[in-house]
């Protein structure tokens, strides 16, 4: 599946298909 | 049909590459900013120590201030004492002179 | 052709997929150090703190201590005057009462 865009669990930003870490908090797309 | 499937799968190999590649670099990001606050830590730690060091001397001045205090107002007793004795002693020999 | 070379890259896919996700998974656990290292550092702050107060305490005992050693010092200095004056005194008058 193509990967989407995702919203981050900590700082709730929502951050552009195909990123690792959130750009705004840096932190990783999985983490809690 | 195979070989436009294969460029869309090339195309998503492109990407997935590209996100591992930005992965891989966090995870060097990441493994610096650990490094650093293990090292921050030690520099902590070193300094913490020293606490138990500071409290012991705190309190073995203040131990040595209350005891000179003690002693001090022992010794204020004292010579209040012998202040008085001399006026006493004073008083009788003016008066054993006078006679 | 396109077929075959559509398998290849499904493979490759496949792969990096689990490349990325096991990248992924390993950010996490960084992050996860980071945030008790961030942690613990906060802690560490929070009583780092102390020590300038410690420190003011001790020089503070330190001083008073000193300021009672002085005076006990001068105290006892005093004490050994009146002693002394009692002492003569104390034969003068006994010679005086003689006569």
């Amino acid at each position: 599946p193509a990967p989407s865009a995702w919203a981050c669990r900590s700082c709730t930003l929502l951050n552009p298909p195909g990123t690792v870490l959130c750009a705004v908090c840096e932190r990783p797309r999985l983490a809690g | 049909e195979g070989e436009k499937r294969a460029q869309a799968l090339e195309w998503q190999l492109d990407e997935l590459s590209q996100q591992l590649q930005q992965a891989e670099e966090a995870l060097v990001a990441k493994q610096e900013l650990i490094d650093k606050l293990k090292e921050e830590a030690e520099r902590h730690r070193a300094v913490l120590e020293t606490i138990p060091v500071l409290k012991a001397q705190a309190d073995i001045y203040k131990a040595d201030f209350l005891a000179e205090r003690q002693a001090r107002e022992q010794l204020h007793g004292q010579r209040e004492d012998l202040q008085e004795q001399l006026v006493t002693l004073q008083r009788d020999y003016e008066v054993l002179k006078a006679d």
